[in-house]
C-alpha cells in the first residue's frame, strides 16, 4: 500500500540525505555515531533472513539498508573520523541496548533464535535515535541536512502506523502486530518534539535551533 | 499464520 511504500522510500530517502550531508559538506559534524551503530545493529539482527527473503521488494530494500549502513560507519570511523567528536556523543546505548534485549527476551512471539532477534531489532530501532536527539540537545542546533535527515527517518515509521489500520482492514486475518505496532507508536512519540520543531522552524525556512 | 505475513515488512 501506498504508506508503507512512501515510509520505505522515506527511510531511503533518509539515508542518501546523511550521506550527501558528510560528503557535500565533508564533515559528520552533528551526527551520533553511537545511533548510526544501533541502526547497523537494527538491520544486521532483523535481516538475519536476508538469504531467504522471497520478495525482490524486500531483499532490495535490505541490502541497500546494510549496505549503506556499513559506508556510512566507514565514513564516519574513518574518511571523517577528525569531524566526529565523541565528546557531544555521550549518551549511555547500554540502556537501550538492555531495554531492548529485556523486551525481546521476555516477549517474543516464539522462542527462537530469528524471533528474539527480530524482537530485539524492532524495540531496538524504536529507541536507537535517542543518541542522535540527546547529541542535537547538546548542541542546541543542527545543519539544515541533518535536520531532513532526522525528519525523514522519522517519518518512515510514523508512516508504517497508516500502513498497520490500512493492513488490518484490507486484509481478511485482521491481525495486529503487537510487537511492530507498540514499537512503531513509541518510536513516533520520541520524534514528536523533534517533528514539532522542524515543522514550526525548519520547514518555514529558518535555522533548526531549540528554543 | 499473522506474523509471517508482517514479517514481509522492513
Amino acid at each position: 500500500n501506498i504508506f508503507r511504500v512512501l515510509g520505505d522510500f522515506s527511510h531511503l530517502a533518509s539515508i542518501f540525505i546523511l550521506l550527501h550531508k558528510i560528503q557535500q559538506l565533508k564533515s559528520c559534524s552533528g551526527i551520533s555515531f553511537k545511533s548510526q551503530v544501533l541502526y547497523m545493529l537494527v538491520y544486521i539482527t532483523r535481516y538475519l533472513d536476508l538469504p531467504w527473503t522471497s520478495s525482490p521488494y524486500n531483499f532490495i530494500f535490505k541490502v541497500l539498508f546494510i549496505s549503506s549502513e556499513l559506508y556510512i560507519i566507514y565514513l564516519m570511523a574513518r574518511a571523517y573520523k577528525p569531524t566526529n567528536d565523541p565528546n557531544l556523543d555521550t549518551f549511555h546505548v547500554e540502556f537501550l541496548l538492555g531495554f531492548a534485549g529485556l523486551l525481546a527476551l521476555l516477549f517474543p512471539y516464539k522462542y527462537t533464535i530469528l524471533e528474539v532477534f527480530w524482537a530485539f531489532s524492532i524495540w531496538l530501532e524504536s529507541v536507537a535515535i535517542l543518541p542522535q536527539l540527546f547529541m542535537l540537545q547538546r548542541t542546541g542546533e543542527a545543519e539544515a541536512m541533518t535536520a531532513h535527515y532526522i525528519a525523514a527517518l522519522g517519518m518512515y515509521r510514523a508512516l508504517y502506523i497508516p500502513n498497520w489500520i490500512y493492513r488490518y482492514f484490507s486484509e481478511p486475518t485482521h491481525k495486529v502486530d503487537t510487537i511492530a505496532v507498540t514499537a512503531g507508536i513509541l518510536q513516533t512519540i520520541l520524534y514528536s518534539d523533534f517533528f514539532w520543531i522542524y515543522y514550526t522552524k525548519v520547514m518555514r525556512g529558518e535555522k533548526f535551533k531549540l528554543p | 499464520g499473522s506474523k509471517e505475513e508482517f514479517k514481509d515488512e522492513l
